[in-house]
């Protein structure tokens, strides 16, 4: 309410995030080589990297048996990751194909 | 079948790759499974041309025809054997180097080194996928890459994971009888997925998923391919 104080930051710079997740961003850039060209970046990454965290800790918490945790995809949301490292499209499953026959079933008794 | 099984013992997978940041995979599971069937029809095993696919094959599914081969913006592993049936064949890795990004076509008959006979698609049953894996050398997959983008090891066997999403081709190497499940009360049988985003990802660049539930959709898009003489 007071006049005389301005905001003069943006959202990005009230990022809340768990302590010591800057750190860990930190050591994840000097692992994997990551370079941001601007602040805004860094800040936009860290903020995809403390979801990512909550992300993979979800993620052991669903899939146990596996070790789920920071990766090199660590700063990139779903849809970045999906777009850049997947890329199959629909189709080209059993019930699609009419090129080829689907393999005739083999005995697997025993 | 034998208890476990992996392609890799027998030598015919090659190195782990790398598709940077480009949607390829579909052809990085393309070539796996030729390199295979190539290896086990001659014995030899030649690191075969993902670029090759990216850049010159643009060929659509027969029944969904907007899904078409399309660089780094995604393509189909059927489409792809179809597309190298009617080009001739597949040059060598060596012979046109990947570069993650698609470019002009530089595809040069004469630098065939395998050429497609036939390919087909495999039933749904993982019982199937293991017995025509051990019969036919590794297998193109297709699976939901959800909790891939956070997997560091171990058998990934999630509770929840959408088998309709499919969105990211593999190659099936092999499988093991003893990934050991909390969940899962004790050792549960998994799949040995080659992937392609190098070796630091995941197991060595490979993914330990669990078998015989339909884990991520990963029964849903299996292909075979057999090679013949070029």
């Amino acid at each position: 309410d007071d006049l005389k104080i301005h905001q003069v930051t943006d959202h990005g710079g009230n990022l809340k995030l768990p302590l010591g997740t800057e750190q860990q961003f930190k050591s994840f850039i000097q692992k994997y080589g990551k370079e941001y060209s601007t602040r805004e970046e860094y800040v936009h990454r860290l903020g995809v990297f403390g979801k990512n965290l909550v992300r993979a800790a979800e993620h052991q918490v669903l899939d146990p048996t596996a070790v789920h945790g920071v990766t090199s995809f660590s700063d990139l949301t779903e849809e970045e990751f999906e777009g850049m490292f997947t890329g199959l499209k629909s189709g080209g499953g059993v019930a699609s194909n009419e090129v080829s026959e689907t393999a005739p079933y083999l005995d697997v008794k025993e | 079948l034998p208890e476990s099984f992996d392609w890799r013992e027998k030598g015919a997978v090659t190195y782990v790759k790398m598709q940077g940041t480009c949607g390829s995979c579909w052809a990085f599971s393309t070539t796996g499974a030729i390199e295979g069937a190539n290896f086990i029809r001659t014995g030899k095993l030649l690191s075969l041309s993902e670029q090759q696919l990216v850049d010159c094959d643009n060929m659509c599914d027969v029944k969904e025809k907007d899904s078409c081969d399309s660089g780094c913006e995604g393509g189909l592993m059927t489409n792809a054997y179809n597309y190298l049936m009617r080009a001739g064949g597949l040059e060598e890795e060596k012979a046109y180097p990947y570069t993650s990004k698609k470019g002009e076509c530089k595809f040069k008959e004469d630098k065939v080194a395998v050429k497609v006979a036939n390919f087909t698609t495999i039933p749904l049953d993982e019982n199937q996928i293991a017995a025509n894996l051990v019969h036919n050398g590794p297998l193109a997959v297709g699976l939901n890459a959800v909790f891939m983008q956070t997997y560091i090891g171990g058998v990934s066997c999630p509770l929840i994971c959408s088998k309709r999403a499919v969105n990211h081709g593999v190659l099936l190497v092999g499988y093991g009888s003893k990934g050991f499940s909390i969940l899962r009360l004790g050792y549960r049988p998994y799949w040995i997925i080659k992937n392609s985003w190098g070796e630091k990802w995941g197991e060595n660049g490979y993914y330990h998923l669990c078998r015989g539930h339909g884990m991520c959709g990963m029964n849903t898009m299996v292909s075979a391919v057999a090679t013949a003489t070029s």
